[in-house]
């Protein structure tokens, strides 16, 4: 089970941009 | 072309649109102790993109409940005291009423907005970390 704080990383990092 | 740095001046969406603008931006941030802002506008970007059926009911909960919890709860943390009271109620009670709307912190994501695009945004365009990266 993911932990709040994994799971507000992992919706954070799959809002940004992708590498180029 | 245009170096990747000069576009990051023309507005604060074109320096969220690129990993290197956000990583320096975020830096900055942190220097100023309000890196929260940037970590709260991803995450309702990313919590909107969430679509909702069946299989994430749970973790779109779980996600809001997050958000609000280390953001809006606390309202001394610099995310909280930028948002609007009438703006943090409404989101309150969507958790209460675990009433999950992907649509939901997009005005608390606007007011955080509107905050760097009058402040950080400009800030950071004159300081020392983006002058000496350019």
């Amino acid at each position: 089970i993911d932990s709040e704080d994994d799971l507000l990383q992992e919706c954070i990092t799959s809002a940004m941009p992708k590498k180029k | 072309p245009t170096p990747p740095y000069l576009r990051w001046a023309e507005s604060l969406h074109s320096l969220l649109d690129d990993q290197d603008g956000i990583n320096l931006f975020r830096t900055f941030l942190k220097q100023e102790e309000c890196a929260d802002l940037l970590d709260f506008w991803f995450a309702c970007s990313g919590f909107r993109k969430l679509e909702p059926n069946e299989s994430n009911e749970e973790k779109r909960l779980k996600l809001a409940k997050a958000i609000y919890k280390k953001y809006i709860l606390d309202n001394n943390g610099i995310v909280s005291r930028q948002i609007k009271p009438a703006t943090k109620s409404f989101i309150k009670d969507c958790v209460m009423k675990q009433q999950i709307d992907p649509a939901m912190f997009d005005q608390a994501q606007t007011e955080i907005q509107r905050m760097m695009e009058e402040n950080t945004y400009p800030v950071f365009l004159k300081s020392d970390i983006y002058l000496e990266y350019t």
